[in-house]
């Protein structure tokens, strides 16, 4: 699945 | 946000300012693969497009900051400012068999098929592999400095902290980034050989030198 709100990893 | 993320990243940014100090206090990039380099300062480029349309907390901004900052200075260093020192001739990994298929492999395997989803999901892919012209680079000349095996076991010990940051992530938060897990664990294994390497040679006071 798609991660939500965009990428929060660096 | 748990403490293996955040030793990840602080792994990861103490392996890029390790590698700015060796170059900056020796005046000299030998044994540096600069193509490693610019791979890096490419996946971040493509990566951190999001600075632009997507905020999502001062330390995420903060951190992609400064990592382009430091990968760019990087490349300065090795093609600029300290360039006669660059040991360009056993640089010659061929970067087209890295960014051939991480490109093709991009538009084909992607959450959305929007621009800045695979340049993401490019620079996700290119990181696993951007190490390797580094690792063929002392493959070839048979030797690392020691403290070049420093930077990549600072590089390596991110990326496991990663693997971790992903288990936990899985187990609390139900969170599965299933392109970065697969590249990451990919990644990681690149760094397999190196560890052996350097908890059997250079912790115990030797040089990184192959037979």
């Amino acid at each position: 699945q798609e991660p939500k709100e965009g990428h929060d990893e660096l | 946000m748990n403490v293996f993320r955040i030793l990840g990243d602080v792994s990861h940014l103490l392996a890029m300012i390790i590698l700015l100090l060796k170059i900056w206090r020796s005046k000299s990039c030998a044994g540096i693969s600069g193509k490693s380099q610019i791979l890096f300062a490419l996946v971040f480029t493509t990566r951190y497009l999001d600075l632009l349309t997507n905020f999502i907390s001062i330390y995420n901004t903060v951190m992609k900051i400064i990592f382009l900052a430091c990968s760019y200075t990087t490349v300065y260093m090795i093609y600029g400012k300290y360039r006669n020192t660059f040991d360009s001739e056993n640089d010659s990994f061929r970067l087209e068999f890295l960014l051939v298929p991480v490109t093709g492999l991009s538009f084909l395997e992607n959450y959305n098929f929007t621009p800045l989803e695979i340049l993401w999901t490019f620079s996700i892919y290119l990181e696993s592999v951007a190490i390797l012209p580094q690792l063929f680079m002392i493959s070839k000349t048979g030797e690392a400095e020691t403290i070049t095996t420093h930077y990549l076991f600072f590089l390596g010990l991110y990326r496991t902290l990663y693997l971790a940051n992903w288990i936990w992530r899985y187990h609390t938060e139900s969170f599965y980034d299933q392109i970065a897990v697969v590249s990451g664990v990919v990644q990681t294994i690149f760094y397999c050989d190196f560890f052996y390497l350097y908890v059997t040679k250079v912790l115990k006071g030797k040089k990184l030198s192959l037979p």
